[in-house]
């Protein structure tokens, strides 16, 4: 799963 | 970034910005649900803390600036400020039935049990439903300003132009978050009617008036 810090989106 | 994305972001910065832009310019505040703006803030509050831990990019900070600044400020405009217009005998939609729910799911259904992914994933929760509060003010009016309308198309379709971009992403890209999609089709899915009203009525130069 994705981790937090590859959230790029807002 | 694609093209998606990118209009939907505009397309959440137009929003504020005519939210913004109407509450100065008629120096009030009338027709707004301070409760919806209260959950709004308290989204990009609990969303963006990443913002003190980890650099993306100079457009991806900017943008969360300008939307934890603007969320307090509208908060300001409409509590202290321009309290005066606040019209609050039509704001009476129980934030708590929201607030619990969403936290409760948040704790449960998060894809990692940390203080910043559970707060991220109430943030995702909180806003499918934010709007709530204002749109049941506006079914108890029967009517919203065409200003105030402008405001909610724009802000409805940017998680809608998002879905595009989860998918053109999943395509793409192999990248989909769950979360993300379910709660914004959810999100999506509580404007459809508003938006039927939208087009065939306010683009027509309609007041948005509801059936009686």
């Amino acid at each position: 799963l994705e981790s937090f810090k590859q959230k790029d989106e807002l | 970034m694609n093209v998606f994305r990118l209009a939907g972001d505009l397309s959440h910065l137009l929003a504020i910005i005519i939210l913004l832009l109407k509450i100065w310019k008629t120096r009030s505040c009338a027709g707004i649900s301070g409760r919806s703006q209260i959950l709004f803030a308290l989204v990009y509050t609990t969303r963006y803390l990443d913002l003190f831990t980890n650099f993306i990019s100079l457009y991806n900070s900017v943008m969360k600036v300008f939307f934890i600044s603007t969320s307090c400020a509208t908060i300001y405009l409409m509590y202290v400020k321009f309290k005066a217009t606040y019209d609050h005998n039509h704001d009476t939609f129980r934030i708590g039935f929201l607030l619990i729910p969403v936290t409760i799911l948040g704790l449960l259904i998060n894809h990692d049990f940390t203080p910043l992914e559970v707060l991220w994933t109430f943030s995702i929760y909180l806003e499918s439903v934010a709007i709530l509060p204002q749109l049941f003010m506006v079914s108890k009016t029967g009517d919203a300003e065409t200003i105030t309308s402008h405001y909610l198309f724009c802000l409805g379709l940017y998680r809608a132009l998002y879905i595009f971009n989860w998918i053109y992403r999943y395509y793409f890209e192999g990248f989909y978050d769950l979360i993300a999609i379910v709660a914004g089709v959810v999100q999506t899915v509580l404007y459809c009617d508003f938006f039927y009203l939208y087009v065939t009525r306010v683009i027509k130069g309609k007041a948005l008036k509801l059936p009686a």
